[in-house]
């Protein structure tokens, strides 16, 4: 039996408003951990791993491990029937066929229930684990989503160049060219505001601008944003929660 | 210009 109970349905909502519009069928693993899932993009580009830890829940209780295959489009369909500020409990049995949410107002005594279909999806799963990065960045993740938005304009791809004290975004297209320079710094009023660049090696990747798109529908979850890079692998861009994170792995682009 | 690497390049099926 699952019942992972959310304080705020904003929290669960804004999650999967985050990677409802890059994966459609996901199956969420329940366990006494939390609630996990891994999903790739269709175009088997960008891969999606989410975590929710127990803290991220007012009462969590789940006495078997169960997997809950979703519809994300159907699922959000659902979550926007809550309102923010409700209570939001996810409720399934053992073998599940379908997953039930309650929303409740508690201060108007208002008790909303919906049940969501599931079904059986069969997804390839990924060793993700154990990747060695080049280089780790963190900076708010308003002025990251700023820079995707911004340089999509002139490209549909977008460079990165990492050395040792600048970050450096480059798009080149048709129109002309544009680049952001971002230095580390530390802002000590507002930590949040401050960038951190660590480097063991210079970095230069190029990425799809519409795959960073999707990635930055997840600056709402965390006002930073990791970001891991190697030249070697995919690179990691990681939205923390209070107990849990919401990452994207997204392959690059590379001459032939 | 440059091309799209795939994630099964970099990742083992588990």
């Amino acid at each position: 039996m699952l019942e992972a109970k959310f304080e705020e349905a904003s929290l669960f909502k804004k999650v999967i408003d985050s990677f409802k519009d890059c994966v459609q069928l996901v199956n969420f693993n329940c366990s006494e951990h939390g609630i996990a899932a891994q999903a790739v993009d269709d175009s088997r580009v960008l891969l999606v791993s989410l975590s929710i830890g127990t803290e991220s829940f007012q009462d969590f209780r789940c006495d078997r491990n169960v997997t809950l295959g979703a519809d994300l489009s159907s699922l959000s369909k659902i979550l926007r029937c809550g309102n923010n500020n409700d209570n939001l409990t996810l409720i399934a049995d053992d073998t599940p066929d379908s997953l039930l949410l309650l929303f409740e107002d508690t201060k108007k005594d208002r008790i909303s229930e919906y049940s969501l279909k599931l079904m059986d999806i069969d997804a390839d799963f990924l060793d993700i684990e154990g990747m060695q990065y080049d280089t780790t960045i963190t900076m708010p993740s308003a002025e990251f989503a700023k820079v995707v938005r911004d340089l999509n304009q002139l490209s549909d791809s977008l460079n990165i160049l990492v050395t040792k004290d600048t970050v450096k975004f480059v798009a080149e297209g048709d129109i002309g060219s544009g680049s952001v320079i971002v230095k580390p710094h530390t802002d000590m009023d507002k930590p949040d505001d401050s960038v951190k660049v660590e480097l063991d090696k210079p970095v230069d990747l190029t990425f799809g601008s519409k795959y960073l798109l999707d990635i930055i529908k997840g600056a709402g979850l965390s006002n930073q944003i990791t970001i891991k890079l190697s030249s070697e692998t995919p690179a990691l861009f990681e939205f923390g929660l209070q107990s849990g994170y919401l990452q994207f792995f997204l392959a690059p682009k590379f001459n032939e | 210009s440059k091309d799209q690497t795939k994630l099964a390049q970099y990742y083992v099926r588990v």
